[in-house]
């Protein structure tokens, strides 16, 4: 029943659920939440499908009410500090503290997507926070400068919001970030796949969305011409396993952490093994 | 040349919209990954041959690979065997502190040692079950050796042992136990 923290230059504070709650980071403090939801395909009409991103209403719903957590913390020599989130349905996490990285990183699995219902769905993780950032955030455009984005809003005409879930998705290549000024924080997210991105429609302002899996029953008619609904290998859909490294620090230092980074989750070691010593 | 040329000539493929997008037919995309895993194949035959090249006098094994690594599942290093565990960093930087995690099975005690004989401290810890059920996951490693290497050169390259013993050592890898607690929202 009480709150424990992940320590090294990096605190997180997990709440007594084992949910993670605060980040603490150069005595600046910041409370941040995580947790997976879902968007419902519509199913009539124009649907979201390989093409489109066209939920039936313009609001998430969760995925998941229990959790069971694990804490593993290796006391003897700090390689492994970690926490394994098993929720009561089609996901699991595992959040981990490197004590020699600067970012705090989150491997989930997602899948089989249930659809007995008959509804398609698309999984979001969300990661909410307390930074003030102006209804605007940051989205990488394959490797080449960071692009400002804003809630319903284009730089050269003037826009009219008629899907205001989809209309404010961009592609993800490798990052998203928001940025607040009056507390001079910025919070990048890499993904390691190109993923749909954005604010979180219920909370502009300091929360970002991350789609990380969909599984669809209707073709959206843009010539595909079959459902998003891949069979994974048992028939049941599929299951993704992918990792998202959460970065917080000062407006200065940001880009000087993630633009490596982004390097070294693209361009992993070759690992290979032989049997003689 | 023509190894290489197959990867080559795969991913000029992927950069079709459909393949950059995922808006391909499924049975395309099935046919993008076998075109994909039979040219990265032929490129990990190119790898081999290069350490072979390199170190001749240690080995004139084939270097064993694992794509299925990121489901924490891997032939090589989960049949209680000893492994000697290659790293290549292809970035143009160092790489430092990394953490490298390795599948294995209970039964067994682990030690991780460098090039120069040297013990690497290294820990167990459970492959959660969620990791562990995934459909398709053929596998009998329930933990991960996890060990860290201080610094791989850019370009470099660096060896560990990995010694599967039946009977613990003094440096043998500390398992971790977790403390669970049950959550609500």
């Amino acid at each position: 029943g009480q709150r424990f923290q992940l320590k090294d230059g990096l605190i997180i504070e997990f709440d007594s659920n084992g949910k993670i709650a605060t980040m603490i980071r150069n005595n600046q403090s910041i409370s941040i939440s995580n947790e997976f939801r879902l968007f419902h395909g519509a199913d009539i009409g124009r649907h979201s499908g390989a093409y489109i991103f066209r939920p039936s209403e313009q609001k998430t719903f969760p995925v998941t009410e229990k959790m069971e957590a694990t804490l593993y913390v290796d006391q003897k020599f700090g390689i492994v500090q970690e926490v394994h989130q098993q929720f009561d349905s089609f996901v699991g996490q595992i959040i981990r503290l490197d004590k020699q990285g600067d970012y705090v990183e989150f491997d989930f699995v997602v899948g089989p997507i249930p659809v007995d219902d008959l509804i398609g769905k698309e999984i979001i993780t969300r990661y909410s926070t307390n930074l003030a950032n102006d209804e605007t955030f940051f989205t990488d455009s394959n490797g080449r400068q960071m692009l400002r984005r804003r809630w319903n809003y284009r730089p050269s005409w003037k826009y009219e919001i008629e899907e205001p879930v989809s209309g404010n998705y961009y592609p993800v290549n490798s990052r998203i970030a928001i940025r607040d000024d009056r507390k001079s924080l910025q919070m990048t997210i890499m993904t390691d796949r190109s993923q749909g991105g954005s604010l979180s429609p219920e909370q502009i302002n300091g929360s970002v969305d991350l789609m990380v899996h969909r599984r669809l029953l209707h073709d959206d008619y843009f010539g595909v011409d079959e459902p998003l609904n891949e069979p994974g290998v048992d028939g049941h859909g599929l299951v993704i396993r992918g990792r998202h490294l959460l970065l917080l620090d000062t407006l200065e230092k940001a880009a000087e952490k993630h633009r490596p980074l982004a390097q070294e989750m693209f361009m992993e070691p070759i690992i290979s093994f032989t049997s003689s010593m | 040349e023509m190894n290489i040329t197959r990867l080559r000539e795969a991913m000029g493929v992927m950069q079709h919209h459909d393949a950059v997008t995922g808006t391909e037919k499924q049975h395309v995309a099935f046919n993008y990954a076998k075109m994909l895993d039979s040219a990265m194949q032929q490129c990990r035959h190119v790898i081999s041959e290069s350490y072979r090249k390199l170190f001749p006098t240690q080995t004139k094994e084939q270097h064993e690979f694992c794509p299925y690594l990121n489901i924490s599942s891997c032939p090589s290093t989960e049949m209680g065997e000893s492994r000697t565990i290659h790293l290549y960093n292809p970035l143009g930087h160092r790489l430092v502190n990394r953490t490298i995690r390795v599948p294995v099975k209970d039964g067994y005690y682990y030690q991780v040692r460098d090039q120069n004989d040297h013990s690497i401290p290294a820990v167990l810890i459970s492959i959660p079950e969620f990791v562990r059920k995934i459909p398709g996951r053929k596998s009998v490693a329930t933990k991960e050796l996890v060990f860290r290497v201080p610094i791989i050169e850019s370009l470099g390259i660096r060896r560990f042992h990995m010694i599967a013993t039946k009977e613990k050592q003094q440096d043998s890898a500390v398992e971790i136990q977790g403390e669970k607690f049950v959550g609500h929202k």
